[in-house]
């Protein structure tokens, strides 16, 4: 872990004498060592890296009797601070029914998301929450949402997107029409994954954000995603907009440095965590829980 | 990390971005990086280096035996497993139309029992690749279908048999559990079957993808490995580290949705592409 590799590194240096600047990079080194480990973005670690070697380089750490466990003290401040500021509530004020389009890469669990979200705002908000298949290329998605809408239960609705024909936008107009005259107060559009670099889907992306208009654009990403966090929260932040971010999947063992690159590139809310498959497993995002998951 | 002042370390340290934000991970980077400390001072340029590390590189990844022409067993038995989400489901379906392109009889298996609407989804690959599926109802035992699926394609004597499961995390150790028997399973209606176990790996994943290939091969001995999603922008660099320390050859490459975007594994080509 990172304690046992700085108090290695402090272990040596103390062998040799008092704590120098170049004593002190030896540590950052390691410091940054687990940080690439945990899948933290190499240019994201980087100007975490100087934000830790600027206070680590004042008196705290040159003075401290424990050096190491200053540094890592530093180390879990400065990243608390970070993902601390990610912290937020999903804001649903305004018109009546709110809308949330949930976006995102293949697979990453935005139609399960969709259900827990739902399942969510009716136990925890009371809100009635109106479920929207946009998804009209992966085979079965459009079923996989209804299913999920049934396991809600009571007080969730779910749009009946045909199996065939239609398109996103038109759909999403109807839809949340429908809603509206039903009462729902919140519409939930389940979009297909699509990669971030594909133009034409990120642009039929846009034409349902304009015909809607969403209230809230989350991001869902997988809590296992490497390096490519940042392309892709970039890709999703300019290509559609972000207006808060879901982690899936985090109830595995990935260290989840992607919370941090996507946190630094969209510096949106983290909203949720997905915690499991059922639909009760969504948990508020706990910045401190992240940040010691992150440094193992 | 390589001090500052030489040219030579500049090119170090581009080298060592475009490996760490391709996923190869720290420990596999630095090696492959410490093996370019011996290049002549001529070849210490970043044309040499990049030249260095491309053989470097290819050389941790296995060699991907060319498909045969008839299968080596029949019915040949494919077993897919992985983590949640990663296109299990949807490589299947390519595979099997790989098969039926062959002019191979190819049976699917809806394993998994569990997901919403999982078994609708691999009905649909099923009339795509046209191919016969064996299912039963959601909620139903796995090994029950799978037991089924097996018997059914002894009994027909189809040519493959392609077995979906459903996704799970590799720190679950019930659903481990559960998949071991599967497996069993497999292997009590025919010994010796499964003949492959493909864990399915997609390209976008960090170093968790080593911890979930190590789990995997422990639990049901994978034999090869499928990178999905590298029509994306992410490199898959973990695949490196997959193949150099458990010995898990990449076999297959995803590269997009539809049926036909499935390629066998071009080492070469996926070094060019990672260093590029
Ligand atoms: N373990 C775990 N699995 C999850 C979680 N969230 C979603 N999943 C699973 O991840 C897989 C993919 O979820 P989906 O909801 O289909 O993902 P998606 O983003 O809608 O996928 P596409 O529509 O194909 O882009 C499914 O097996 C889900 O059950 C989670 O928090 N933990
Ligand atoms: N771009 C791209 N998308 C892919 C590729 N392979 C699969 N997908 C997509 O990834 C998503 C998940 O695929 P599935 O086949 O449902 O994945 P799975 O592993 O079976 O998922 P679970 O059964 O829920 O664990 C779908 O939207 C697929 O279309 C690929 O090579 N490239
Ligand atoms: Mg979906
Ligand atoms: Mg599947």
């Amino acid at each position: 872990s990172l304690s046992d590799k700085l108090e290695g590194v402090f272990r040596r240096i103390r062998g040799t004498g008092k704590l120098t600047e170049a004593n002190i990079e030896e540590a950052m080194r390691d410091v940054r060592m687990a940080l690439l480990e945990a899948d933290v973005h190499f240019q994201v670690t980087k100007s975490f890296i100087e934000k830790v070697r600027e206070r680590a380089l004042g008196q705290e750490v040159l003075r401290a009797l424990s050096p190491e466990q200053h540094l890592i003290k530093i180390v879990h401040e400065e990243l608390v601070g970070v993902m601390g500021g990610a912290a937020g509530k999903l804001e649903l004020s305004g018109d009546v029914p709110a809308v949330i389009m949930l976006v995102g890469l293949q697979g990453s669990g935005k139609t399960t998301t969709a259900a827990k979200l739902a399942k969510h705002l009716l136990d925890a908000r009371k809100r009635r929450p109106y479920l929207v298949p946009l998804d009209l290329s992966r085979p079965a998605a459009i079923q996989q949402l209804k299913t999920l809408a049934a396991q809600v239960g009571e007080g969730c609705g779910v749009y009946d997107t045909p199996d065939q024909g239609g398109n996103p936008v038109q759909i999403a107009r109807d839809a949340v029409t429908k809603a509206r005259n039903a009462g729902f107060e919140t519409v939930i559009l389940d979009t297909a994954g699509r990669l971030a670099i594909d133009e034409k889907l990120m642009g039929e992306l846009r034409s349902v954000r304009d015909a809607v208009k969403p209230r809230q654009t989350i991001f869902v990403a997988d809590a296992m995603t490497g390096q490519d966090a940042v392309a892709v929260a970039k890709g999703f932040r300019d290509g559609v907009g972000i207006d808060g971010v879901v982690l899936s999947k985090m109830e595995g063992d990935a260290r989840g440095g992607a919370a941090l690159s996507i946190y630094a590139t969209v510096q949106k809310p983290l909203l949720f965590v997905g915690v499991g498959e059922k639909l009760d497993a969504l948990e508020i995002f706990h910045p401190d829980r992240v940040a010691s998951r992150i440094l193992g | 990390a390589f001090g500052r002042g030489s040219a030579r370390d500049a090119d170090l340290e581009a080298l060592e971005e475009v490996l760490i934000e391709g996923d190869v991970g720290v420990r596999a980077t630095q090696d492959l990086l410490a093996g370019l400390r011996g290049l002549p001072a001529e070849q210490r340029n970043a044309a040499g280096m990049t030249r260095a590390l491309r053989s470097r590189m290819r050389a941790l990844l296995a060699d991907v035996p060319p498909e045969t022409a008839s299968l080596p067993k029949t019915p040949w038995v494919v077993l897919v497993v992985g983590v949640n989400g990663v296109g299990k489901t949807t490589t299947i379906g390519k595979l099997a139309a790989r098969h039926r392109a062959a002019g191979r009889s190819v049976l699917l298996v809806a394993g998994d029992t569990f997901r919403a609407a999982a078994i609708e989804q691999l009905g649909v690959w099923a009339e795509r690749a046209d191919c016969q599926i064996v299912k039963q109802g959601p909620g139903s035992d796995p090994s029950s279908v799978v037991f089924d699926g097996m018997s059914a394609a002894v009994a027909r004597g189809v040519d493959v048999v392609l077995i979906d499961t459903a996704g799970r995390l590799h720190t679950k150790v019930n659903l481990m559990e559960e998949l071991k028997k599967v497996r069993r399973v497999v292997d009590r209606v025919l010994p010796g079957a499964p003949h492959e176990v493909l864990l399915v790996v997609d390209a976008t994943t960090g170093q968790n993808a080593v911890s979930q290939a190590r789990t995997f091969a422990g639990a049901v001995d994978v034999t090869g490995v499928i990178l999905t999603k590298l029509d994306g922008s992410a490199r898959g660099g973990v695949v490196v580290a997959i193949s150099h320390e458990l010995g898990l050859p990449v076999r297959y490459v995803g590269v997009g949705e539809s049926v036909a975007d499935l390629q066998p594994f071009d080492p070469d080509a996926y070094v060019d592409a990672l260093l590029a």
